[in-house]
């Protein structure tokens, strides 16, 4: 799964993801990422995020759109990710990634597997890595 | 307001090998996205160019690359939002075109639904002239490997993944 999450000079957010899911996976399997608000969700009011991970249980927490709730209770973008990953291995023993970006332009990429692979740009800055701390 | 983008190549496990191609991807991508920001450029189409840049890449699971089904064929999903007004476009099941995310993009754009599947997605992208490419276009020796790996009698993909997200 690859995604894509930006905010703008006019301050708007946006969201892409796409992927070819779960190897050997059954015919007309559909995972997260096709759902509005599971494998990916832009509200300018919020911010904007895009999952990858385990499709089922990205699914069952709703995953991106979790994350601007909890944004929108108040939490940056890292504490927002990690609060709704660790529900969703919690609750459900899935694992996954995002990357979310809140109408700052404040930005995280966040992961309860062991790698991501992501990459970052601000104010010209590139930021990238694959484990856990990078 | 400072331009920003964030893009992933995905959280399953990356083998050694595989590791600089990821990480040189993932930045190109990002790159790419941050050059439309910077060129004054929508949100929507920065996050569209880098996740293009990703399905064109063939170390990701997207497009070009992507794993197959138990039939060995791809089956590929995507989506896109614009959070100015909180449009979306889907397509899922979709197995002949080089970059999901454009269709996807078109059905927010060019219809009143946020999904389309399968059939209904093919017979879109004809609509709209998205061009076909044959399917063996988007399966990279990678995935018929590991698609023959787990077919496999002693093989358990899902407890092999189960880990890895």
């Amino acid at each position: 799964t690859v995604g894509a999450v930006a905010v703008d000079s006019g301050g708007n957010v946006a969201c892409a993801t796409s992927t070819g899911g779960l190897s050997n996976k059954l015919i007309g399997r559909v995972g997260d990422t096709a759902c509005i608000g599971s494998g990916g969700y832009a509200d300018n009011h919020f911010g904007a995020t895009s999952t990858t991970g385990h499709g089922e249980s990205i699914m069952k927490v709703v995953l991106a759109r979790l994350i601007l709730y909890h944004m929108e209770q108040g939490m940056p973008p890292e504490v927002a990710a990690d609060t709704a990953l660790d529900y969703m291995k919690t609750r459900v023993g899935g694992l996954g990634g995002v990357i979310v970006v809140n109408k700052a332009g404040e930005w995280a990429a966040r992961f309860s597997t062991k790698q991501m692979s992501w990459a970052a740009v601000e104010d010209d800055n590139l930021h990238y890595g694959i484990y856990a701390g990078e | 307001m400072k331009p920003v983008i964030v893009v992933h190549g995905g959280a399953g496990r990356i083998f050694k090998e595989q590791e600089e191609g990821c990480r040189a991807g993932v930045v190109r991508a990002a790159l790419r996205g941050y050059s439309v920001l910077k060129q004054g450029g929508s949100a929507v189409d920065s996050v569209e160019e880098a996740v293009r840049s990703m399905e064109d890449d063939p170390h990701f699971n997207a497009g070009c690359g992507s794993v197959l089904n138990e039939k060995g064929e791809v089956e590929m999903d995507a989506i896109i939002m614009d959070g100015k007004n909180l449009d979306s476009g889907a397509v899922s099941a979709v197995k002949c075109i080089a970059n999901p995310i454009k269709l996807a993009r078109l059905v927010m754009e060019k219809t009143k639904h946020v999904l389309l599947t399968d059939h209904g997605a093919h017979l879109f992208a004809q609509a709209t002239g998205v061009p076909e490419v044959p399917r063996e276009k988007l399966i990279t020796e990678r995935s018929r490997e590991r698609w023959k790996k787990n077919l496999e009698p002693d093989s358990n993909p899902e407890e092999f993944q189960k880990d890895l997200g």
